[in-house]
């Protein structure tokens, strides 16, 4: 985190904010709802409260503004800059300007209100931007949603650098960013995706890409808002061209950038038995999809879109050394790539034997 | 529809220039004097930008740092007041 050059602060912790005009993309109510939820954010982790006032003297004043809007600070239209905020202080300082000109939403869609509001409260509240992908102060935009979402560990430590620790007497902690080089590094899920390779950890997304050494590291919201984090399993079905991302008794079918309409679907209809309430990794390759739960595995037959009979079975007895729970599994040139913990096993699917074994964040260039 | 005549260089250029002004304290340049000592400032701005990103440090504005300076942000700079 940093803090904003000077180390400007409230020298109270009760402040006040008002809602001096709103955008008509969404309800009074709604607009009212997520500012409050956004104030909550940093209330919940430090000793400061917000108290929504009409008077004109509030403290943080949040208004929706466009272009030249009298701050020296114009806005730009849709997209690209849809906010700022000032620093602690009189008049202006701790004021939130929206760019009236975007869309705001209180869905997946662009833009939603809570992530952005709950980031400007930051500057109002004395944060400079986090270099930190994962955390709030992060300057671009990342859609979060409010029933769900906690506060990065980096912005705790932020806020409480300037106010102290909140009054809760269990101190609240929060989640941090995964390195892809830290040797204890595990995956939740991997998949190929049109030749590239995206592999999922918590709510963020490595993708890479097979020529380039380049690696993107994103939140999967970028990619796509809808999906929930902490994604369990995904498999690429290559004849449709789609990816399917499990979580749960959920899954989503995904067409590069696009949810399918429809999802998420109960994976019953695959045809596993109830007593399957989560399934830990999946990989399609010629017309079979494998799904790994626990010791066993299934094996469902993309023609007949029916789960094969006599499954499951022993996933050691038919992948001779896995023999621990798979994380996340994904094929590449015949070989079933195997992720257990911080270690991958190479399977040469037609040799019916492993072939290599290493750390699992090789794949990430470490 | 007035096509606009910029090339993709210059299109470039001019996110590059814009991103740097607003988010990296990049002085303003006006006169044509100055241009020579910019170049050299553009530079070590842009491996700022690319620093604070996590990306590589080339100073050129390259497909990923170019990626990285369309997407919606907020509008307080990275560094600096």
């Amino acid at each position: 985190f940093m803090r904003t050059p000077g180390n400007p602060k409230w020298e109270k912790t009760q402040l006040t904010y008002r809602i001096v005009n709103y955008t008509p993309n969404l309800t009074r109510t709604d607009i009212e709802a997520l500012i409050e939820e956004a104030f909550k954010v940093w209330s919940d982790v430090s000793p400061l409260t917000f108290n929504r006032t009409l008077d004109k003297e509030a403290d943080i004043q949040i208004s929706f503004a466009r272009k030249d809007h009298g701050d020296n600070s114009p806005f730009d239209g849709p997209d690209g800059i849809l906010a700022h905020a000032f620093q602690p202080g009189p008049g202006i300082g701790g004021d939130v300007h929206f760019d009236a000109e975007e869309t705001w939403t209180k869905t997946p869609e662009n833009y939603n209100l809570f992530p952005v509001a709950a980031h400007e409260f930051g500057h109002s509240l004395g944060l400079a931007h986090s270099s930190d992908p994962g955390a709030l102060m992060y300057p671009n935009y990342a859609f979060s949603d409010p029933s769900t979402y906690t506060l990065h560990q980096d912005d705790i430590n932020g806020i409480q650098a300037i106010y102290g620790p909140s009054s809760n007497p269990v101190q609240p902690t929060g989640p941090t960013t995964p390195t892809a080089c830290d040797p204890r590094l595990t995956f939740d899920a991997i998949t190929t995706l049109r030749g590239e390779t995206l592999f999922f950890k918590d709510k963020y997304v490595w993708r890479k890409h097979p020529r380039l050494r380049m690696i993107e590291f994103n939140l999967i919201s970028l990619y796509w808002p809808s999906l929930p984090n902490g994604i369990q399993a995904a498999y690429e079905d290559f004849d449709r061209d789609l990816i399917f991302v499990f979580k749960g008794t959920q899954y989503w079918a995904l067409s590069g950038y696009d949810t399918q309409q429809g999802y998420p679907k109960h994976i019953s209809n695959y045809g596993f038995p109830s007593s399957v309430q989560a399934i830990d990794a999946a990989v399609s390759y010629r017309g079979k999809t494998y799904f790994f739960v626990n010791y066993q595995f299934w094996r469902y037959d993309d023609q007949s879109q029916s789960m094969e009979p006599g499954y499951p079975q022993s996933i050691e007895e038919f992948f001779p050394g896995i023999n621990s729970r798979v994380d996340a599994v994904f094929q590449e040139n015949s070989f079933f790539l195997f992720f257990s913990g911080p270690r991958y096993h190479a399977f040469d699917f037609h040799a019916r034997r492993i072939t290599r074994v290493g750390k699992s964040n090789r794949w990430l260039n470490c | 529809f007035p096509v606009s005549s910029a090339s993709p260089e210059e299109k470039n250029r001019n996110i590059v220039q814009n991103y740097l002004e607003k988010f990296y304290q990049l002085p303003r340049y006006t006169y044509k004097s100055e241009r020579k000592s910019k170049t050299n400032v553009i530079v070590e701005t842009l491996k700022r930008m690319q620093r604070f990103f996590g990306l590589n440090e080339t100073g050129k504005p390259n497909e990923e740092t170019l990626e990285m300076m369309r997407k919606p942000r907020c509008g307080v700079p990275d560094s600096g007041g």
